[in-house]
């Protein structure tokens, strides 16, 4: 059981260090409280973001740690991986920069998975190759738009999609 | 494996039959608070089985079914596509359909899942998702909110993330 | 203290009624689990959003519960008041047309208190009446702009300031 | 009473003391992610001495000095204005600066209140403040993630919050 841990920690440890990179363009990397028994300790995460000293996560900005947990998020991704994944809003602390930063790591990813991502910020819409648009029309619920036209089956009972 | 389409039939927010096609790549859903983005991806997790009532932000199972709708239930269909190793380890190109139901009745809340329109038991549904390579364990699956907790998890909590993936 | 909680309790409830048809454009109410014995219970968030059905605070959408929480945070302020108010990034989960709301809100009660709010949203700086830019200079330090320039003291040490 | 202005001298990413004046009504402050923004309210906590150096996230008040700055001492000062009670209750319009230094030494942190100049006790700075009508318990302040964390509460924590205002 430690041996896999152990063996996992290593994996999402190489992992993060490029996700980090890549997305805080700075170097962070993963470190166990306690390497003989990490079960009896907790993970910590210590990055340097472009430019700034070496800190925990605890004593970033708001942005920084999202950005930061989304590295993490990155690397269990690249050791556990899966044909589909979803994102609800995970860019609400971000800046557009940071955002945008964002929307390219997902992109570049996409080549051989599929993302669905659910945001607010135009920045990372655009960056998307397909957005579906979702409103609730009062005493209809809620209303799909945005789906490409060819999809639409007119024998099924929604003609509010892609109308 | 590849997801092909969503469709939602009486799911919470969406009282009419929804289908949803999601294509290759990245896709981005949007839209204003409270229209039914989050409500799309609770189907997501209902239809595959891996989220408790509370993860979807429901009280209890009948309480997916739509308030406004007419139906006394609520149906979720998923249509994967992909390739598919068969029993004499050949691979072919195939679809599937995965749905789940959950009806309001008197004696209470009845759910059943079917693959391809047979009914199967959630160990089965599970067995087909590994087989497609698909997580049955929603670790896929970024919750809104979920970042702002990891940031704001201590230490230990954080590992046991690293745990569940070992 | 019973006596003095339940006046308290009766003040925000009927502050937040006001605060969150303002910002929600529906009916919200608060309600104690233990009406008796208020300190052997918790405190009850209902609401019903425009068009909706009415909710506990745990059953509504992401940008709802900000914005509950956000009537409910005024309803506060409103029986306890200050001459001045700081917001850090409250509208993090809000969409345009609720971020716009909460500006307004916040700019009435501005008349009479001083409001200085965090936000990365342009609806929100557009309402206010002045903004102050914070960057990051490299061998710097934290650089503030947009502060008035018939502010600025050349006596300090702080070129930067308005520069 | 109204604040006037805000100087941030070697404080946290303030290498560089800088003087902020704030106006009447609603000001907004924005920029970059890290730039420094939640610095500014750390700040306001720290020279009315209404948070732990947790609350502003430091694990102890040295390390709210700047860490890139020349001095080993980091100082903030807030100016107010408004209309004070003199002892004779009569109401005159008044100035009043409340400075906090905190300093490294080797025998550990050093850290000191002052009013117009006067080193002052906590307890005297509270006194003040509440004459003024300003809280001292922080009350007015929003800090970042606080909004998601109360929609995270439970009922019992929420109603906690009330207790506190009662
Ligand atoms: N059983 C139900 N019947 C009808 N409507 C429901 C039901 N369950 C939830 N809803 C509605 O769904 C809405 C929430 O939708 P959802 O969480 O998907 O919003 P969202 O688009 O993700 O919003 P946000 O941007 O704020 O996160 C609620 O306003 C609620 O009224
Ligand atoms: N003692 C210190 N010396 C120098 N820099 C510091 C010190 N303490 C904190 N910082 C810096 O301050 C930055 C955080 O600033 P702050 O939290 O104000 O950002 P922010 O503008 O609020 O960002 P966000 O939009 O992400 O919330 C960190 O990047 C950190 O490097
Ligand atoms: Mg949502
Ligand atoms: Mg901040």
């Amino acid at each position: 059981k430690r041996t896999a841990f152990l063996d996992a920690f290593a994996r999402v440890s190489k992992a993060f260090a490029g996700s980090f990179a890549e997305l805080a363009r700075g170097e962070g990397r993963l470190r166990l409280e306690n390497p003989d028994d990490p079960f009896a300790g907790g993970l910590i995460i210590e990055a340097r973001p472009r430019g700034k000293k070496l800190a925990r996560l605890e004593a970033m900005s708001g942005g920084e740690k999202s950005l930061t947990a989304l590295a993490f998020i990155f690397a269990l991704q690249e050791v556990n991986p899966a044909p589909f994944f979803v994102f609800d809003e995970v860019d609400q602390s971000l800046d557009g920069v940071n955002t945008d930063t964002l929307a390219s790591a997902i992109k570049s990813r996409a080549d051989s998975r599929q993302y669905l991502v659910i945001s607010h910020h135009r920045v990372m819409l655009e960056k998307s190759r397909q957005t579906i648009g979702v409103t609730m029309r009062k005493g209809w619920g809620t209303v799909v738009t945005g789906v490409p036209m060819e999809e639409t089956e007119p024998a099924q009972a929604a003609p509010e999609v892609g109308a | 494996v590849r997801v092909e389409a969503l469709t939602l039939d009486n799911f919470k927010s969406f009282a009419k039959k929804t289908r949803i096609p999601i294509r290759d790549g990245f896709t981005t859903v949007s839209g204003p608070n409270g229209s039914g983005k989050s409500n799309i991806i609770d189907a997501i997790q209902f239809v595959l089985g891996i989220a408790t009532s509370k993860g979807m932000r429901a009280e209890r199972l009948t309480d997916l079914i739509c308030i406004e709708g007419t139906k006394p239930s609520a149906r979720v269909t998923l249509e994967l596509a992909g390739a598919f190793e068969d029993a004499d380890g050949r691979r072919t190109h195939k679809k599937v359909e995965v749905t789940r139901v959950v009806r309001r009745q008197k004696s209470g809340a009845q759910a059943h899942y079917e693959v391809d329109g047979t009914p199967v038991r959630l160990t089965d549904l599970h067995d087909l998702m590994r087989d497609l390579g698909f997580p049955t364990s929603g670790q896929n699956i970024v919750l809104q909110g979920d970042v702002i907790r990891l940031t704001s998890m201590g230490g230990v909590a954080r590992r046991q993330v690293l745990d569940e993936l070992a």
